[in-house]
């Protein structure tokens, strides 16, 4: 099964 | 004091409706550079971002940086009220809590104005690292649209891989699998129509249909597309607004667990 990833697992808060 | 009038008016309505199902309370940062706005979706899978230029406005004015929360539901129901060949202005005070927006006929002979109420919005801006992208590919708009529309038919989710054979798109549901391959072009009359590939390496990753379709909503604002995947990053799907701007959208893949 693949999971959804959330976007800030890849981009971080500035 | 913000002041921006907009000769084709029609493209702040497109936009507006190119976005506003992702992403219902936002931020427009303005400043004399133009306008910007970042925002995730609901389910923080997806950002979307859009830069509109002050020198794409026929007059722009902004005196010191402002922050305008905007519902973009409401300001959608705002824009209908305008016409396609509306030219708009929008103007803030600097202390405001409402958006002012005229529209006027391409005559002038009826003008319309119409205060939207401003919101406080809490939101967070994401930094997006310089990426080294795995694979470029442009195409026309409708031609992304046109694929992810069809594989929504057949799945929820699409593999999308770039490979030497071209930029292939493989979605697999109940009633069986699909796959779409498109190949770098150059015999379009038109250049927007070609398709344009460029590889680095070879990739493969795994989205959700359903928010690269409502990407596809930007479809009215131009006539190409481009996609940037990345090894184990979002992908980037980009409009560029022809003389004023662009909108992004950025989507997380899925990952095997």
């Amino acid at each position: 099964m693949s999971a959804q990833k959330k976007i800030s697992t890849f981009f971080s808060p500035k | 004091m913000f002041e921006a009038r907009l000769i084709q008016g029609s493209l702040l309505k497109k936009l507006v409706d190119a976005i506003k199902e992702l992403c219902t309370e936002v931020n427009w940062d303005i400043s004399n550079s133009g306008i910007n706005m970042q925002s995730m979706d609901g389910s923080h899978v997806c950002l979307v971002a859009f830069n509109l230029r002050a020198d794409g406005f026929d007059h722009f004015r902004c005196d010191r940086p402002l922050t305008l929360g905007i519902n973009l539901g409401n300001l959608a129901k705002i824009l209908k009220c305008s016409g396609s060949n509306d030219i708009i202005t929008m103007k803030a005070d600097d202390n405001g809590d409402t958006l002012t927006l005229m529209f006027e006929s391409e005559k002038q002979d009826r003008i319309t104005d119409v205060d939207l109420k401003l919101m406080s919005i809490e939101s967070e801006h994401l930094g997006i690292p310089d990426q080294d992208y795995s694979a470029e590919t442009s195409m026309p708009s409708s031609e992304y649209q046109r694929i992810v529309r069809d594989l929504s038919s057949i799945g929820d989710t699409v593999n999308i891989s770039a490979t030497k054979e071209g930029i292939k798109f493989s979605a697999m549901g109940d009633i069986g699998t699909a796959n779409i391959t498109l190949r770098q072009t150059s015999s379009a009359d038109k250049e927007e129509e070609n398709v344009k590939i460029e590889m680095k390496e070879p990739v493969l990753l795994t989205f959700a249909l359903r928010y690269l379709n409502n990407f596809a909503k930007a479809t009215p604002l131009s006539s190409t597309v481009q996609v940037f995947l990345t090894k184990d990053l979002p992908v980037q799907v980009n409009y560029n607004i022809q003389d004023l701007g662009y909108v992004k959208y950025y989507l997380a893949p899925k990952i095997e667990e």
